[in-house]
């Protein structure tokens, strides 16, 4: 029975296609997940990948890998970025390149900013169903909080705890630029 | 993991050997280091947060089981994803009144779960939470890490990330150091290590809120007091209740 399961198990798909894309932004980007879900063969190797897309200057909200480490290659482009671990120690802060691999260990908070020319990625995570904690947007941990806990987490006005709440609350993961002049024209 | 380290020749009851205090309440940690602890690939914690107070939203690298031993109050788990089901509505002020509800602003977010003495909560690796007393006496709860748990990808070292708050590094001389190594404590939460503009930037405000996520002047600790008590959205206790006895009538 070899033949019927594992010798003809789907081994492959496309990851780079635009219109594959599972989280999407038209100013901001794009990302798309290969799970176990979509392809199960990575059940076996307990490993998904990722490939990202960020337009100039767009953001990828911080957040954190939670059940996988991520090794993140670049694939064009540039972007700063930033990782966060216990004890709140900045331990990355700089720039990627093109070629370069940089690991982002479980847990570890992480948000990148994409340069001029944009940026692209493709990461390697070591769970075959990885998932993300983001901190902004609408999935975000903030905003699953109700806004009392953030006024007394923070010491800030129920105003300032809803700006936090809802400023991006259309957004997912990846931002657009450009969210403070906005936010300081309101 | 290196067997060796379960070569254990005595066993012996451990007492917490480090004490931080907060605002409003203390946290005590066993020393992870010790070779029990180490063989059993568990870390445990003791959180003793005192009326009002409010432990500020952490996770961490392992799945943990809690035991509330004492005391009752609420919990939010922040699971990314879930939908944001306790939501207010806004309505007429007459309306409110009718239902002796204050005008509050609008206002939602994930499930709450109220906790009381003997209940156990299972929080998976890397899922945020917090957690906040509203009895009139001390919430006491006892924590356990799996270290060694398949969910952590890190070293067996209990490793906590904050995301609001800072944690005073004192501890109390009044308790035995670690015997080797130093059992590490957080002192600043995840928002210090970025970049306030890039903040500002993610979350679309001011420079100024961006720097109040960081807590840099914040000397409350991690659990933190609420004055007035904590309001937020969920079924008053008599709904729960009579919805309780509806369906104990009809099984």
């Amino acid at each position: 029975g070899l033949e019927e399961t594992i010798c003809s198990m789907r081994l492959k798909q496309n990851i780079g296609n635009p219109t594959r894309a599972d989280i999407y932004s038209e100013n901001g980007g794009r990302i798309t997940s290969l799970n176990s879900q979509k392809l199960p063969i990575l059940n076996n190797i307990q490993m998904s990948a990722e490939r990202g897309v960020l337009y100039q200057n767009a953001l990828l909200a911080p957040h954190w890998n939670m059940n996988a480490h991520s090794v993140i290659y670049v694939t064009r482009g540039n972007c700063r970025c930033q990782i966060v671990g216990n004890g709140g120690r900045r331990v990355y802060d700089g720039e990627l390149r093109q070629g370069q691999i940089l690991i982002v260990p479980q847990n570890f908070a992480v948000v990148k900013q994409a340069g001029d020319q944009g940026f692209e990625w493709v990461s390697f995570k070591t769970n075959d169903n990885a998932m993300i904690s983001p901190l902004v947007g609408k999935t975000s941990a903030l905003r699953a909080m109700p806004a009392d806990v953030l006024m007394n987490a923070y010491h800030i006005s129920r105003d300032e705890a809803n700006r936090l709440k809802q400023n991006r609350r259309e957004e997912m993961v990846v931002l657009s630029p450009g969210a403070r002049s906005q936010q300081g024209r309101a | 993991q290196d067997r060796s380290e379960c070569r254990i020749q005595n066993l012996n009851a451990q007492e917490p050997s480090r004490r931080v205090e907060s605002e409003a309440g203390v946290t005590e940690f066993w020393d992870q280091n010790n070779e029990q602890f180490e063989c059993a690939g568990v870390s445990a914690t003791r959180y003793i947060i005192q009326p009002r107070g409010l432990l500020l939203p952490s996770f961490a690298n392992a799945p943990k089981l809690v035991y509330i031993v004492q005391g009752r109050g609420m919990t939010g788990l922040l699971i990314p994803g879930c939908p944001e089901t306790f939501h207010s509505i806004q309505q007429s002020p007459q309306l409110s009144r009718e239902r002796g509800q204050q005008q509050r602003s609008r206002d939602q977010h994930q499930k709450i779960r109220e906790i009381r003495q003997g209940d156990v909560v299972a929080l998976p690796a890397g899922v945020a939470h917090w957690c906040y007393n509203e009895g009139e006496t001390p919430l006491v709860a006892v924590v356990v890490h799996d270290t060694s748990s398949n969910s952590n990808q890190l070293d067996r070292n209990l490793r906590k990330f904050q995301l609001a708050g800072r944690m005073q590094t004192q501890s109390s001389t009044s308790y035995q150091l670690p015997r080797k190594g130093q059992q590490e404590i957080q002192t600043n939460n995840i928002f210090s290590g970025f970049d306030v503009q890039t903040l500002a930037e993610a979350f679309g405000v001011s420079t100024e809120t961006a720097r109040k996520l960081q807590s840099q002047d914040d000397t409350r600790g991690n659990i933190v007091r609420v004055e007035g008590g904590l309001q937020v959205i969920r079924p008053r206790r008599e709904e729960v209740e009579e919805e309780e006895q509806q369906q104990w009538r009809t099984n």
